[in-house]
């Protein structure tokens, strides 16, 4: 028989639910239902399924599909591209660029690709001290200069660093900013404009509720983002924030944070997130 | 924000005196969407909406009051009831622990609350236990330097309740001592038990919860974990210069029976003030 509109009603206010529980944005959550409403209304049920099953995988597919938009693979495109590489990383403040960034680079390491290490953060207190010891950690190189330096020009000496030295990738970290502030959000922008970036990698944390749609739209426009890296997945977040965010700037995610340590990186997987987050 | 629905939900039941169930369950509605948006829990965003529905259909509007005053104070008052005053604590000697997430913010706020009670004619310094971090004592050293207050830090040292008990001792001659932790979440069991054994060794005065104003529906079940470990006695809510709400905040001081004590609105050592419930209400409600 056929899927009438008022039975979907109750089971779709119910998933409605735990995708709010779980940090979906409230209007991702609503777009998100009534795709699911819109594939299903009018569609003819088959005996075996309960209506129940068919709504969740419904949802499974419109959830997989939010998230699997325009993919791409990093390890394979760091291995193709014409070196050196540069990516960017940007994002609010404490999310975890700086331990992404050594994460990556310890990565890298592991594929036979070499890196080197910018501190465009040239504000924070202990930002140089803190990327230095991850770089002696890793046995890799930083470029660092003193605080109040300009980021653009760290990371520029890193660029020309990697292209002296043949170095595959250049990973620039950058200051954690609010997108309300205006004169940081300029900075970035500047960051792009002069050193145009391979990739710009945007950092948020899968502990991020509703706010999360917020930055990734503000931090896109201000600089374009290739790709997100989810972080603190550990911490138990439903992940959520990563329906939100990959729906509202159509980017990947490309890794997720799975704790402190190095090895703690990984390639994303929305069947997995999506799973986990519907059971 | 709530604040145009509401305003918007609140005009249909402008100009009438009585409250009918359907527009009170628009408004209902339209405050469950605002609390979501706001990062409240939802089971708490729930429990507050059953108490305004069944108080604005209860409750006789004082006279002169329309139905809309009514149900916004209605709102207000539910709102109150759960955030509370800010965080009571002596102007006096002190020691204060501060535990949470990751990157919650809890290192500059540590910077922050010295300076704060500096300004208050006492003196503070800060001791930072924290063994993991790269770059741990070198930031707090720096933002110590800039709340112009003592900081002690052992660089070398690899047992933070040793940390702990050497930099109390450092810090003899300072009123307030503000212990700076490590930061952790509530799955990671070694360190839930390093911060109960820190607790155990500081006895603070005064135990603060460090949370980041975006924190999501997470924020229960991470307060729960601290609750437990080592009680809250406030929350300090940080980055609310950004577009977060805080009903995470709201949620963590639900859940621990406590209340506010600081807000965090910028990267600098004086960019912290005390909790306003009246500001932060209007603000959560857009
Ligand atoms: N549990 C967990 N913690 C993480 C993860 N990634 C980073 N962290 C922690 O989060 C905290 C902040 O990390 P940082 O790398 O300093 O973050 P950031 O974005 O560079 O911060 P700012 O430069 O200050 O904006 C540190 O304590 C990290 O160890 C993760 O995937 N899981
Ligand atoms: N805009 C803004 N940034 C803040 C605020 N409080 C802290 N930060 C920033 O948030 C980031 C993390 O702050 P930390 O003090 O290192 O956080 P933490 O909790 O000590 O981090 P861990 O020790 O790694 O757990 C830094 O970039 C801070 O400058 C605030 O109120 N507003
Ligand atoms: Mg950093
Ligand atoms: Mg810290």
């Amino acid at each position: 028989f056929v899927i009438d509109e008022e039975s979907l009603d109750g089971l779709l206010e119910e998933l409605e639910i735990a995708l709010l529980s779980s940090d979906v944005e409230v209007e991702v959550t609503r777009e998100i239902k009534d795709r699911v409403r819109d594939s299903l209304v009018g569609e003819k049920k088959h005996w075996r399924e309960s209506k129940e099953d068919l709504v969740v995988d419904a949802l499974h597919d419109a959830l997989v599909d939010v998230l699997e938009v325009d993919g791409f693979d990093f390890d394979s495109y760091v291995q193709d591209a014409e070196k050196p590489v540069v990516v960017v990383f940007t994002g609010v403040n404490g999310v975890g660029k700086t331990t992404s960034i050594a994460k990556i680079a310890e990565r890298l390491e592991n594929q036979g690709l070499s890196s080197v290490m910018a501190n465009g953060d040239t504000y924070r207190a202990g930002a140089n001290q803190q990327i230095q010891e991850h770089a002696e950690a890793l046995d890799k190189k930083v470029i660092v200069r003193e605080q109040g330096s300009d980021p653009t020009s760290v990371i520029y000496d890193a660029v020309e660093h990697a292209e002296a030295n043949d170095v595959d990738v250049v990973l620039g970290d950058t200051a954690g900013r609010l997108h309300t502030s205006d004169d940081l959000m300029k900075q970035l922008e500047k960051i792009e404009r002069v050193v145009e970036p391979d990739l710009t990698l945007f950092v948020d944390e899968a502990v991020a509720g509703q706010d999360a749609v917020e930055r990734a739209r503000e931090f896109d426009s201000a600089a374009e983002i290739d790709g997100v890296v989810l972080t603190k997945a550990d911490a138990d977040a439903q992940g959520g924030a990563a329906i939100s965010i990959s729906h509202v700037t159509g980017k990947p995610i490309v890794f997720l944070g799975t704790g402190q340590g190095y090895s703690d990186l990984e390639e994303f997987d929305a069947e997995e997130l999506v799973d986990r987050l519907l059971e | 924000g709530l604040g145009s629905s509401l305003q918007d939900a609140l005009e249909k039941l402008a100009g009438s005196s009585r409250i009918d169930e359907e527009s009170v369950e628009e408004v209902v509605k339209d405050i469950q969407r605002a609390l979501l948006q706001a990062d409240v829990d939802v089971d708490l965003v729930m429990e507050l909406s059953d108490s305004i529905r069944e108080r604005s259909l209860s409750e006789e509007p004082p006279a002169g009051t329309s139905a809309r005053e009514h149900v916004l104070h209605i709102v207000y008052e539910e709102m109150v009831e759960i955030v509370g005053d800010e965080t009571e604590f002596p102007l006096d000697s002190q020691t204060i622990l501060l535990s949470g997430l990751q990157g919650s913010g809890k290192t500059t706020s540590s910077a922050k609350i010295a300076r704060w009670f500096n300004r208050k004619g006492l003196r503070a310094g800060i001791v930072q236990t924290d063994t993991f971090r790269p770059g741990a004592h070198e930031q707090s050293r720096q933002m110590a330097e800039r709340a112009e207050v003592p900081c002690h830090v052992d660089p070398d040292a690899d047992d933070p309740v040793e940390i702990a008990r050497e930099g109390l001792e450092a810090l003899d001659d300072c009123d307030v001592k503000i212990v700076d932790t490590a930061g952790r979440h509530a799955l990671e069991a070694e360190l839930i038990d390093e911060i109960e054994a820190i607790e155990h060794e500081v006895q603070p005065d005064l135990n603060l919860l460090v949370l980041d104003a975006s924190i999501g529906q997470g924020a229960k079940d991470q307060a729960q974990a601290f609750e437990e470990a080592v009680g809250v006695d406030g929350v300090v809510i940080t980055k609310l210069d950004g577009t977060a709400k805080g009903g995470g905040a709201l949620t963590a001081v639900h859940q621990t029976d406590s209340s506010i004590a600081f807000i965090g609105v910028g990267e600098d050592v004086e960019d912290i003030e005390r909790f306003d419930p009246d500001g932060f209400i209007s603000r959560l409600l857009g």
